[in-house]
């Protein structure tokens, strides 16, 4: 899921 | 996780353990920007919303807990503290940081990846820390005397992001369809905001005088 892969950032 | 986003996050960390630091121990936050925190502060807090929900792992729930605790204990510090407060220079850090967060949140609620409460404060948080800065940086104009720890600490919070973007390079070319532009046009914004401090920053510590930015 792409969404998930950014918010993966602080 | 790469070398960039742990150099950010590292650098970020030291810029407001260095300003908890000022402000603990000499019990001054003497040009510093309230503004500036009380932006940073609501960056985190629409920014971590799912910290209890969505855990992803615990370097990460730590550090959104560090970055929570600290920037709302800076802005009780410097609102409450019977000591710290004195030295805040209220007639000084007068920008109307009210004026930032709308057109952020009117613009995050145009500009986002997808129209949901959490997406649309997340991407606000974005848009809010890439001018959160702006306040501290109009405070240093007028304030003449930069101290070392506040000149440190805006360099540190200007370099965490700059660290960013090489993060955010360095992913777009190692894992696939990675692409945000929102993310890394205000990231880009935010940092292109500290060009002129950068600049001055380094220079004084070329020609090892004391930083001061020109009126």
């Amino acid at each position: 899921k792409e969404e998930s892969v950014l918010k993966d950032e602080l | 996780m790469n070398i960039f986003r742990l150099a950010g996050d590292m650098t970020h960390l030291f810029s407001v353990l260095v300003l908890l630091l000022k402000i603990h121990t000499i019990k001054s936050c003497a040009g510093v920007s309230l503004k500036t925190q009380e932006l940073y502060a609501l960056v985190f807090a629409a920014r971590y919303l799912d910290i209890f929900t969505n855990y992803i792992s615990l370097y990460n729930t730590v550090m959104k807990l560090i970055f929570l605790g600290s920037s709302f204990s800076i802005v009780w510090y410097m609102r409450y503290h019977k000591i710290v407060r004195r030295s805040y220079d209220k007639d000084q850090d007068t920008f109307r940081h009210y004026f930032l967060i709308l057109p952020c949140l009117l613009l995050a609620l145009l500009i986002n990846e997808k129209f949901t409460f959490k997406e649309v404060m997340w991407t606000f948080s974005l848009y809010l820390e890439a001018v959160a800065i702006l306040p501290q940086l109009v405070l240093l104009q007028r304030t003449r005397n930069i101290d070392n720890l506040t000149g440190q600490y805006v360099f540190l919070l200007g370099a965490y992001r700059a660290l960013y973007i090489l993060n955010w390079v360095y992913r777009y070319f190692t894992e696939p369809h990675f692409v945000h532009w929102i993310t890394w046009v205000s990231g880009l914004v935010q940092t292109l905001l500290y060009a002129d401090f950068f600049y001055y920053y380094f220079q004084s510590w070329k020609n090892n005088q004391k930083l001061h930015l020109p009126a």
